[in-house]
């Protein structure tokens, strides 16, 4: 699942 | 966000500004394709439906909203902006590209992280980026004389995600953050697909010559 480091990735 | 992060979302910033300029300073969008600006308008859209829902940070509204402004506003332009539309290659560029739209939103259905909505869309984002390109890379084979603005801007645009990939081998190994094997396998094909270009394009920085992509 998204994991919230990738979260603010473009 | 490393160093990596930042510099390919710089480096996605300059392409689309350079991608403006282009359009603005000479009044036509000779040598760019329509169709891969709409799937990178429709990739952003599907992308950053977060937007209004989750606050990430000031920085990660404010890109989201100049990339979605931005391709949005180039498709207007090329489309119906009196003057830029006419120079449009509207007989060169005819890539399939709805057919990209389709298999990516297949590949999406079979293979998202999570099966819901948000997430499904999110793989499709990315399933379409990495092919996005296409429309224009065989548009650009066929047009001879291509402007230096646009060379620069497929060259950015090709950049921010190979600097994205190497944000997420930088991560592999400090953070052991093993990251999304979506945008890791998306990220590299999309990079690949621009080899080619990249290859010509330091060819004729070196030789100083005007970009020639083989017919």
């Amino acid at each position: 699942a998204q994991d919230d480091s990738t979260k603010d990735e473009l | 966000m490393n160093i990596f992060r930042f510099a390919g979302d710089m480096t996605h910033l300059v392409s689309v500004l350079l991608l403006l300029l282009k359009i603005y300073a000479t009044k036509s969008c000779s040598g760019i394709s329509l169709k891969t600006q709409e799937l990178y308008a429709l990739v952003f859209l599907t992308r950053y439906l977060d937007l209004f829902t989750d606050f990430i940070s000031i920085y990660n509204t404010v890109m989201k909203v100049i990339f979605i402004t931005s391709s949005l506003a180039i498709v207007w332009c090329m489309r119906a902006h009196p003057t830029v539309r006419r120079s449009y290659d509207r007989d060169q560029d005819t890539f399939r590209h709805h057919f990209l739209v389709l298999l990516s939103f297949i590949m999406a259905l079979f293979f998202p992280d999570l099966f819901t909505t948000r997430e499904v869309l999110w793989a499709f984002s990315i399933y379409l980026e990495a092919v996005a390109i296409l429309p224009q890379l065989v548009l650009l084979q066929r047009c001879r004389n291509v402007d230096n603005l646009t060379t620069h801007y497929i060259f950015f645009l090709g950049s921010y995600r190979a600097l994205y990939v190497l944000n997420w081998i930088y991560r592999y190994f400090t953070e052991k953050h093993a990251g999304r094997w979506i945008s890791w396998i998306s990220g590299l094909v999309q990079t690949v697909l621009y080899l080619d270009f990249f290859y010509y394009y330091f060819i004729s920085w070196k030789s100083s010559e005007k970009l020639r992509l083989p017919a």
